[in-house]
């Protein structure tokens, strides 16, 4: 554990409070894609279905459950919660994500570095991670005004995967026996897939304006 | 490299 691995799991905490305490604090998910955060439910029990066999730490542990139980919330309240389902914006999340998912399953079957069944789903969610936030990036296109919690959302993300790549470099630099190249691959990719979003974000930041994606 | 990865970040 170093000080960006815990930086980036925490802004990734984070990220999950701000989408809910918006979801809760004022009953609504516009702008919010139930495409992506079915994703990351996805991505969680696929990835962490070692919880049921292998023991890393105590913290490892409970974030597992954390994350596993913030995304079945955020699913919860979009799908099912009586209020907040009908402000969910179906019309502008078209994104067809069953692409993603079947597209990162033949990508985790032909390259893994293991061909077991746990090791393939867990490859697998390596993948789905890296372009789940794809139907949230389209929707925050298509909606007008992105209200401040959504966009903060994002940015956290954002900067989570940010934090995950210092924390290879570090651990690359400091660790004798390390090398995750599928895990790298994809969290570049994952995290170049903000550069455009983070460019607006800031400009709009620093102009001290409401965040529009163009 | 064809070791198997160390799952050990979240």
């Amino acid at each position: 554990m170093n000080v960006f691995r815990l930086a980036g799991d925490l802004t990734h905490l984070l990220s999950l409070v701000v989408l809910l305490l918006k979801i809760v604090a004022t009953k609504s998910c516009r702008g919010v894609s139930a495409k992506t955060q079915e994703l990351y439910a996805i991505v969680f029990v696929t990835r962490y279905l070692d919880l049921l066999f292998s023991f890393v730490s105590l913290y490892n542990s409970v974030m597992k459950v954390v994350f596993l139980g913030s995304a079945f919330s955020i699913v919860y309240f979009m799908r099912y919660h009586k209020v907040v389902r009908h402000t969910y914006d179906r019309e502008l999340d078209t994104f067809r994500s069953s692409f993603l998912v079947a597209g990162s399953m033949v990508l985790a079957l032909l390259i893994n570095s293991k061909y077991t069944f746990f090791e393939v789903l867990w490859t697998f969610s390596i993948y789905l991670e890296a372009v789940a936030i794809l139907p949230q990036l389209v929707m925050l296109q298509r909606t007008g005004n992105i209200d401040n919690l959504t966009g903060n959302y994002v940015f956290l993300l954002g900067m989570y995967r940010g934090l995950y790549i210092l924390n290879w470099i570090y651990r690359y630099s400091t660790e004798r026996r390390y090398w995750q190249m599928i895990v790298w691959v994809s969290g570049i990719i994952q995290t170049a897939l903000y550069a455009d979003f983070f460019y607006y974000y800031l400009k709009c930041w620093n102009e001290n304006r409401t965040l529009v994606i163009p | 490299k064809d070791v198997p990865q160390d799952h050990d970040e979240l």
